[in-house]
């Protein structure tokens, strides 16, 4: 993408903004656009809040998240499951397709 | 099941870290 100069004058200030993911740097979350107030975004707490919301033993399943959030392509549901558990929000139970939160008591 | 409580208690140990920082 390069560099759209405004040609003949600038009376309105279009500015887009092209979220440029790289994910090769850090690789922990790419889903992280728009930060909230506990320092999530929409996407993660999306998938924090869902998997909080299920009380099963062993958790809920990576399945079952993709069904959940048909919107969310599955690396990114995968993404954002890394770092929820990087950041010890979540960890995985019997498998690492199975989630739950910690702090749902 | 063990591998989940161990699990658990790395996830607590790391929620703990993050938020003391």
């Amino acid at each position: 993408s390069k560099p759209q100069s405004m040609m003949g004058g600038g009376a309105g200030t279009n500015m887009m903004p092209t979220a440029h993911a790289s994910m090769s740097s850090t690789g922990s979350y790419s889903g992280a656009s728009m930060m909230l107030v506990n320092g999530l975004s929409a996407n993660q707490n999306q998938v924090l809040s869902l998997i909080k919301s299920c009380h099963e033993p062993q958790g809920i399943s990576m399945q079952d998240l993709k069904q959940k959030l048909s919107s969310m392509s599955v690396t990114v549901i995968r993404q954002i499951v890394d770092f929820l558990s990087n950041e010890g929000h979540i960890f995985s139970t019997i498998d690492e397709d199975h989630f739950r939160s910690t702090d749902n008591e | 099941l063990q591998r989940i409580s161990r699990n658990k208690a790395a996830a607590l140990e790391r929620l703990a870290g993050n938020q003391a920082l």
